[in-house]
């Protein structure tokens, strides 16, 4: 089974 | 005070076709650097970062840094209404809830302009640092595009595998499964067909190809498209804007659990 990773958990809030 | 003259209005027509699926509403940031966007879809699985330089404009006036709330949708529909050879220009008013759009024809016999009305947005910036990616694939953006349309028809997913024999995009679905090699091809007197593999280290990712779908709506904006992989990091499909900056997205992978 694939699970869909987020974007948010690659790059910080700026 | 801002007004920013462009003389290739379709520049601005395409850019809208090719994000405006992805983000439904978005902050448009103005700065003398040029004009920009980033955002994120509603699942924060992709993200898009816009930028026309300055430079780009034949006229570009911001007095001070502007962001300004816009829904996509309905930027798209006033863009429209421009004919494709018209120039265009967009204008706001310091502290103005509105932004105007104007089209010239390019003989100037007819002058439309098209006010849109601004939106508060609430939007997470995020800070995407340089990398150094292990695989850099250059293609056509045509190619590219074809090869998720007919994926996208057997599969919901593409793994995109990049090796010293090419880069290969496989899927599989319940009616089978699918691989598309694309072997190196450095055509020296059409630049635009060429197809370049920088590999420092063979790399395989997996994506959903709901959303490559959706990128591919910007191959209108270049004849080639740029696709960088690392095993640790979203993907980034690039394509330049020719003279004035570029549209990337983002895409987290997918991952085996």
């Amino acid at each position: 089974r694939s699970v869909q990773l987020s974007i948010t958990g690659f790059y910080r809030s700026s | 005070m801002l007004e920013l003259r462009l003389v290739q209005g379709s520049i601005l027509k395409k850019v809208l076709e090719a994000i405006k699926d992805l983000v439904n509403d978005a902050n448009f940031d103005c700065s003398a650097t040029g004009f920009s966007l980033q955002a994120m879809d509603s699942s924060h699985v992709a993200l898009v970062a816009l930028l026309l330089r300055s430079e780009g404009f034949e006229h570009y006036r911001c007095d001070r840094n502007l962001s300004m709330g816009m829904s996509l949708t309905n930027m798209a529909k006033m863009l429209k209404c421009a004919g494709n050879d018209d120039i265009v220009t967009i204008k706001a008013d310091d502290g103005s809830d509105t932004i105007t759009f104007m089209f010239e024809s390019p003989t100037q016999d007819k002058i439309a302009d098209f006010e849109m009305k601004l939106m508060d947005i609430d939007s997470e910036h995020l800070g995407i640092p340089e990398a150094e990616y292990e695989a850099i694939v250059r293609m056509p953006s045509s190619e590219f595009a074809r090869i998720c349309k007919d994926l996208g028809t057997i599969g919901d997913t593409v793994v995109i595998s990049v090796t010293k024999e090419g880069v290969k995009f496989s899927t599989r679905g319940d009616i089978g499964t699918a691989n598309i090699v694309c072997r190196q091809n450095t055509s020296i007197d059409k630049p635009e067909e060429a197809t370049i593999i920088e590999m420092q280290e063979p790399v395989t990712l997996t994506f959903a190809l709901r959303y490559m779908n959706s990128f591919a709506k910007a191959t209108p904006l270049a004849t080639q498209v740029t696709i960088s992989l690392s095993s640790e990091l979203p993907v980034v499909v690039e394509y330049k804007i020719a003279e004035m900056g570029y549209v990337r997205y983002y895409l987290a992978p997918k991952i085996e659990e």
